[in-house]
């Protein structure tokens, strides 16, 4: 569906669409040990771009260690709060629309996550 | 920015690279001028070149909308979700979900944003990526890169920043022509994840 611009766009697309990971919303707060309806998708979501590296596709709803790690993960590569934690600047940052690419490959990451932390020494020198 | 596992990129006798859209998809040449902005957006700082072409069989990029499965094991999940994916080089698929409302020309722009629309993607922002994703690059951390994954509603990116151009230059060397960043591209407060400023 291609619009010109803006003002050709019909006024009953100016509304919020229901996406696939909107149900996220009903997430937050969601945080390690717990068990909640709908943790298995967003566990799909973090397989999907690359965070998760299991070859089972069948998730829990069990906030477990694994999503902890993940989440933790997918934090740190935008820039958020590594919290482990559903909070609201995460779920609000999942629903984005974005690329279909992995962050991820092969449990390999060049942004954030994949870098050493800041302050620590990126080239080892010897004395003489 | 970050690069594909083995870091591949097109071969050094590859310099002119041609493109061509799916015949079937039918795009008018006021959606295709905005994928011709997109690349020259890339060739401008680096020796690159892209040249549309008609054969769809033999272009080295290949540029489709698809709906849900189109056979290449990522099925598009509809309305917003993921919006676009695009293969390492040098495979060259670009593929974009045609069940989006996509904006052809998303300007007039005010800070960024060309209005409050959740459901609308503006068609240039999402090409500049998935170009880089042509050419090599990753995602990045960055976040006003080009490279950066996500897009918010409403937003229009079409400008390479440092971090987009210091990573495709690292691929394949600067246009000689090439002569720096916009200077109206104003420093933000932020800082990458190196410290270096970045700008906003």
């Amino acid at each position: 569906h291609f619009f010109p611009n803006i003002s050709s766009i019909p006024p009953n697309l100016l509304k919020p669409n229901a996406t696939a990971w909107d149900a996220f919303n009903k997430l937050l707060g969601c945080h390690s040990g717990q068990t909640v309806d709908g943790l298995a998708k967003i566990k799909k979501y973090f397989h999907y771009f690359g965070y998760i590296n299991n070859s089972s596709s069948n998730f829990t709803d069990d906030f477990d260690d694994t999503l902890e790690s993940a989440l933790k993960t997918y934090q740190l590569n935008f820039n958020l709060n590594t919290t482990g934690v559903l909070d609201a600047p995460t779920i609000q940052h999942l629903i984005k629309p974005r690329c279909g690419n992995a962050d991820v490959v092969n449990g390999t990451s060049t942004m954030n996550s994949g870098k050493p932390p800041a302050g620590s020494p990126t080239m080892h020198t010897v004395a003489h | 920015y970050s690069f594909f596992p083995g870091r591949p990129r097109w071969p050094a006798n590859k310099r002119d690279l041609t493109y061509a859209f799916v015949p079937q998809n039918g795009l008018t040449d006021d959606i295709k001028i905005v994928f011709t902005r997109a690349f020259d957006r890339w060739s401008e700082v680096t020796p690159l070149t892209f040249t549309e072409i008609a054969s769809y069989q033999s272009a080295d990029i290949k540029i489709g909308f698809f709906s849900g499965d189109h056979n290449d094991g990522e099925p598009f999940d509809g309305p917003m979700g993921t919006l676009a994916h695009a293969f390492s080089p040098p495979a060259g698929h670009f593929h974009l979900d045609g069940e989006e409302n996509w904006v052809i020309d998303g300007a007039p722009i005010v800070d960024g944003n060309f209005f409050s629309i959740l459901s609308a993607v503006d068609l240039e922002s999402v090409a500049v990526h998935e170009i880089g994703h042509l050419l090599g690059l990753g995602h990045s951390s960055v976040e006003d890169a080009i490279m950066y994954p996500t897009l918010g509603a409403g937003t229009r990116r079409v400008e390479l920043r440092n971090d987009d151009i210091l990573g495709v230059q690292e691929l394949y060397g600067s246009n000689p022509n090439y002569t720096g960043p916009n200077p109206n591209l104003t420093p933000s407060r932020g800082s990458d994840t190196n410290g270096a400023p970045k700008f906003g």
